[in-house]
């Protein structure tokens, strides 16, 4: 464990607060993408599943743990509670085209062929595209709320504090090789490039993000 | 097999 990882767990967590107090305060889920969330879940659960099978540590466990059900607790959100509220008609991504990208990529890339390894394998691409949906969602709309730029960014940094981990332990530790999770843990930070960029120049304004159309 | 690291990473 070194600071840039921790940080990027951290990071993670805070943009799941972020998103949880969104639609608590607001007491609705307008924005935010239905579809992102439901494909988080895909990846927590087909990633996450050596819960049963390894323990690494304490504080792995609780984080599985946790990013699993506050995840579910979002969609329950989403689905019954404010469903009245979800932006259905600007959520039109298709994601049977991020699942069928990742599913082709989990049966080439895998380690090794067993079936913990080819759904962890999904996870990591199913991941780095998962939030293509929210994106594209906050494109058609132009503009979104304080609360969720905040989360979206929270989780790019997320996955660019983990880039650098990566580097450190490339640096540090003998025999430290992930190639897939490099890969598509790049892909997932460049995906995020756009959205960076509006978002650093709307904070500078002091506005809300606003995206051009 | 080629070495892979154990995944201790979220």
């Amino acid at each position: 464990m070194n600071l840039f990882r921790l940080c990027g767990d951290l990071s993670h967590v805070v943009s799941i607060v972020l998103l949880l107090l969104k639609i608590r305060a607001t007491r609705s889920c307008v924005g935010i993408s239905l579809k992102t969330q439901f494909l988080y879940l895909v990846v927590f659960v087909t990633r996450y599943l050596d819960l049963f099978v390894t323990f690494i540590s304490l504080y792995n466990s609780v984080m599985k743990v946790a990013f699993i059900s506050t995840t579910a607790y979002i969609l329950y959100l989403m689905f019954f509670k404010f469903k009245h509220t979800y932006d259905k008609d600007h959520d039109t991504f298709r994601i049977q085209f991020l699942i069928a990208f990742a599913a082709a990529l989990a049966f080439v890339t895998p380690h090794r062929y067993s079936l913990l390894e080819v759904l962890w394998t999904f996870s990591l691409w199913l991941e780095s595209v998962a939030i293509l949906p929210q994106l594209y969602m906050l494109q058609t709309t132009g503009e979104c709320e304080n609360l969720t730029s905040h989360y979206i960014f929270a989780l790019g940094l997320y996955r660019a504090l983990y880039a650098v981990n990566w580097v450190y332990r490339y640096s540090t530790e003998p025999g430290y090789w992930q190639p897939v999770t490099w890969i598509a843990g790049i892909l997932q930070t460049a995906l995020y490039g756009d959205f960076f960029y509006y978002y650093v120049a709307s904070r500078r304004r002091g506005k809300r993000l606003k995206l051009p159309t | 097999d080629s070495i892979e690291t154990e995944k201790d990473e979220l």
